[in-house]
């Protein structure tokens, strides 16, 4: 049996889906809903792939990515490789509001969510830098480099482009502590 | 990463992710969290997609795209939700990932590719049948 409103969302993440219920509940848009519950987990970090603090890359930074889509005029705001800024969803949306853009990135993304009022904060915390400690000690496995030296399912980098490109499946894969 | 979807009383619909990517990535690494039709998808006369799982790969295939345009076809949400996985499965076999699909009448439903480290796939639901998230299993 279907019934409207409802709301979704991936992984068990109760107090994301909470958040966006409260607000259906009490008359609000599918937009703010889907904004409310997505911000919830960027505070909460839910898994840890969400949200400040986690994932760090090889440099040991953690930057976000997020997108809100308004299915009534099939507007979009978008934001990738956000640097300093937590509530990448709230940029998200500050794009499809503010800009007649659908995607801004990196370092840009960063300054254009300052402008438009949203705080600079380190995104780092004693959990990401242990990640990146623990990481650099393991000879950086895994990592997602191939055709470089030296071999990097070996050693961390820095890696030069090998001359003979091996053509072979892929070989990392996501899981459930880290993925998209 | 969080994918979600929302649909008011209004019939009005919307999806949006959000996310830290892939741990240990190469600096400047963007999964499918953010591409429009990849992360997520939201059309208020078909219905909404979210994905989540390996973005680098997943991306290539539009998968939240191609579940809304195959429920605005017809397809009920877990059709759609399958068939988005195993247009990926069919050139990644041990991909992880997952989707979640929910058409205009409120129908939901989401699918998982069956990969180490996941056989089942858990998501929420909240609508006026129980005034707490329901948790929801599917198997991979």
């Amino acid at each position: 049996r279907a019934s409207v409103p409802v709301v979704i969302n991936t992984w068990p993440f109760k107090d994301a889906a909470a958040a966006a219920w409260s607000v259906l509940r009490s008359g609000g848009s599918a937009l703010d809903s889907v904004e409310k519950g997505c911000a919830r987990c960027e505070i909460e970090h839910c898994d840890g792939s969400v949200g400040y603090g986690g994932s760090p890359d090889e440099s040991g930074e953690t930057t976000l990515d997020a997108m809100i889509m308004n299915g009534n005029t099939m507007e979009v705001g978008a934001v990738a490789d956000l640097r300093r800024i937590k509530n990448a969803i709230g940029v998200a949306r500050a794009v499809m509001e503010l800009t007649e853009h659908t995607l801004l990135v990196g370092e840009s993304a960063s300054v254009f969510a300052e402008n438009m009022g949203f705080i600079a904060e380190d995104l780092t915390t004693n959990n990401s830098v242990n990640i990146f400690l623990q990481w650099l000690k393991g000879n950086c496995q895994p990592n997602y480099r191939k055709n470089v030296f030296p071999d990097p399912s070996k050693t961390c980098g820095p890696y030069k482009p090998r001359t003979i490109l091996k053509q072979k499946g892929r070989t990392r894969q996501a899981n459930t502590r880290s993925h998209d | 990463t969080i994918g979600m979807i929302a649909l008011d009383k209004d019939g009005h619909v919307a999806a949006g992710t959000t996310t830290n990517g892939l741990t240990h990535k190469v600096p400047g690494r963007v999964g499918d969290s953010p591409i429009v039709g990849a992360g997520a998808y939201a059309d208020s006369s078909a219905g909404a997609a979210a994905a989540t799982g390996d973005g680098d790969v997943m991306m290539r295939f539009l998968p939240s795209y191609l579940a809304v345009e195959l429920m605005r076809a017809g397809a009920d949400p877990s059709a759609a939700c399958k068939t988005a996985i195993s247009r990926i499965k069919r050139h990644y076999s041990e991909f992880f990932g997952a989707i979640i699909c929910a058409n205009t009448t409120g129908h939901y439903a989401a699918a998982c590719n069956k990969a180490p480290g996941l056989s089942q796939f858990h998501y929420m639901v909240s609508n006026s049948e129980s005034d707490i998230p329901l948790l929801k299993t599917v198997d991979c």
